[in-house]
């Protein structure tokens, strides 16, 4: 375990918690992409099957609980408790683009050809993806609220701290997870545009909005 | 090396 790697995980928590919070004090959930929170719930689901056969250790099964408890939450106030303000017309990315390729790469290209180890496989890959609903939702209303902008912040900030994780692990362990890395490489891509967006506007007290 | 049955990252 080192810093990037507690500090990646705290920030995936902490854009977690920033989006539950968001919900439940504003009690809306415009602006959020239900497709994004349900291909994360899925991801987590799938990925973390091995809560069931594999111990690790305390941090690891903690942190996927919390992890599975606040993705589930988040999925049940988009459809569920505040579904009313769930703005669904806006939210149209078609899901089918990211599942058919996915799912066909994570039988593809995997480690071992078991069910175990192919819904992990298919779990990185997506996890890669999942953010793309959200970013078009935004594309396509021209903005979003500064705390959505926290949210995503603290998503690609996770995802920049585990490269940096990896390329510790591999000078230090000669720990290599060529899967978890090239996904973790294209999924942190998705996020630069936007990184610039904040830096230049969202940081400078300006509201997101694309001309 | 990758120990592909203990993934240990979250």
């Amino acid at each position: 375990m080192n810093v990037f790697r507690i500090l990646g995980d705290v920030s995936h928590l902490l854009a977690m918690i920033i989006l539950l919070l968001k919900i439940w004090r504003s009690k809306s959930c415009a602006g959020i992409s239900g497709k994004s929170q349900i291909l994360f719930a899925l991801v987590f689901t799938t990925r973390y099957l091995d809560l069931l056969t594999n111990f690790i250790s305390i941090y690891n099964t903690v942190m996927k609980i919390i992890f599975l408890a606040c993705s589930y939450t988040t999925v049940y106030m988009i459809y569920g408790k505040y579904r009313n303000t769930f703005d669904s017309e806006n939210d149209s990315f078609r899901l089918e683009f990211l599942l058919v390729p996915v799912t066909g790469l994570s039988f593809l290209e995997n480690y071992n050809f078991t069910p175990l180890e192919i819904l992990w496989t298919f779990s990185i890959y997506l996890e890669s993806v999942a953010i793309l609903p959200q970013l078009f939702m935004i594309s396509k209303t021209g903005e979003a609220e500064t705390i959505t902008t926290h949210y995503l912040f603290f998503l690609g900030l996770y995802r920049t701290l585990y490269l940096a994780n990896w390329i510790w692990r591999y000078h230090t362990e000669s720990f290599y997870d060529q899967i978890a890395v090239v996904s973790g490489v294209v999924q942190t891509i998705f996020y630069c545009d936007f990184f610039y967006l904040y830096v230049t506007k969202v940081l400078k007290g300006k509201k997101l909005s694309l001309p | 090396s990758m120990d592909s049955t203990k993934h240990d990252e979250l």
